[in-house]
């Protein structure tokens, strides 16, 4: 469902040229319950974001779910997220103008052309499963971090997309939140065949991934068929 | 160098009353490395918050370094945090507008009357410390999470304060770095007898606290002795 083809992406800093990733070739199957592992600043994030069409590749091909995502426009690309993926960023993105409620039902609004009577019970269910559904009418603002990371991951599933993709979605969860969370993804891609590619630093949540891709400076240094001529 | 008595605080959401601390009462000596642990939402960041000046308890009274922080007005307590703080915030709250070097200079130009020729040797220690000096330059939008992160702790770190307040301070760290940033602060705390203390959910720096503080809804469960009277 994921493939990158000799993928880098470059940031210019003056004279010199920054490669957040760095020659990158792998590819995701559909239900893999896929890790992308590496320290601080080895291009996790930016691998996310390029698989995620949230950004273009500098060289290579990056393609997702049978769509070249470098020749999409903004507006193609907008209306491909919204019916096929599913994201948690690492910071969260939270609207502060909407509630918990609003907030993870948006995904509904925005692409999927869902009925409005099904709403509710999709959100509320999305909501209970992060333990978040006591909190529905808060803002935001109101919310602890690990609080606001449960509602983006709510937002990311709702709409129960093919492809989710989470950017270190347990960082800032205890240990039981977290595996809960980890649960919840495992049974969604059981039960709809979602893939979900997630980033992160936690060793507990690396052994929950049955395939996982290590980074090191924006080059891959492990994974199925690295080094394996 | 902390006291808290039967400390509480409360929001009020229409009817209700939210309690995210609940009768707290601890102490914290000097020098001891700390540990705030409990699940997501069990009121880690609004007791830090409570520390550092940041807010007031709805009951209760909270001491810090021998000052009532209840009675303190704004400007008095922007001025006893600038002597006596340093935060590093669980979103890291950098200044977009200032580089990663301006960022952690900050606290050196605001409050604490240091000679303009000594911040270059401060700032770049602390930036070395925590593997950001090759980054100076870049503006936080160009930083990866944890890179973020670790400008949010060298900020909290480069005045050397008496206490340090740090809010799940390696979330976003891999295993190596957050191992390094935690001797940073062991090594900080025995060379100038710094006080330290963070909310984490990482068992690993869980393991390297002196002194642990159990939160559960708003409540201390476990501690220094509490339950042992
Ligand atoms: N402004 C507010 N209005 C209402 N409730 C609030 C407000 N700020 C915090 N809370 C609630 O107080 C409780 C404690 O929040 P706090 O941020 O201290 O938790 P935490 O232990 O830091 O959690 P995490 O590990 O997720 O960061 C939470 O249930 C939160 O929703
Ligand atoms: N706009 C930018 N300009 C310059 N460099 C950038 C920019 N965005 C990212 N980078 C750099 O690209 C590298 C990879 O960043 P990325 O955010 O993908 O790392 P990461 O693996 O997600 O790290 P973390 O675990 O800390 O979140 C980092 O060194 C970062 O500083
Ligand atoms: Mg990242
Ligand atoms: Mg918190």
């Amino acid at each position: 469902i994921v493939l990158f083809e000799n993928v880098s992406k470059t940031y210019r800093m003056g004279e010199v040229d920054v490669a957040a990733l760095d020659h990158v070739s792998l590819s995701i199957s559909q239900g893999a319950f896929t890790a992308l592992v590496g320290p601080s600043g080895s291009g996790k994030t930016t691998a996310l974001n390029l698989i995620g069409c949230l950004d273009r590749p500098s060289q290579g091909e990056v393609t997702v779910a049978g769509r070249a995502i470098g020749p999409m426009g903004r507006r193609e690309s907008a209306e491909f997220r919204g019916k096929t993926l599913g994201f948690v960023f690492q910071d969260f993105n939270l609207l502060p103008v909407l509630t918990v409620y609003e907030n993870v039902e948006y995904p509904l609004l925005m692409i999927r052309d869902v009925p409005k009577g099904e709403h509710k019970p999709a959100v509320d269910r999305v909501l209970a499963a992060v333990g978040m559904a006591d909190q529905a009418g808060k803002y935001p603002a109101q919310l602890s971090g690990g609080q606001k990371q449960r509602v983006a991951i709510g937002r990311a599933l709702v709409g129960k997309p093919a492809l989710v993709l989470a950017d270190e979605p347990t960082a800032n969860l205890d240990g039981a939140t977290a595996h809960k969370v980890v649960e919840l993804m495992k049974q969604m891609r059981d039960e709809f065949g979602t893939t979900f590619v997630f980033s992160t630093h936690d060793p507990r949540i690396m052994d929950q991934a049955e395939v996982t891709f290590h980074l090191e400076d924006g080059r891959l240094i492990d994974g199925p068929a690295v080094g394996k001529e």
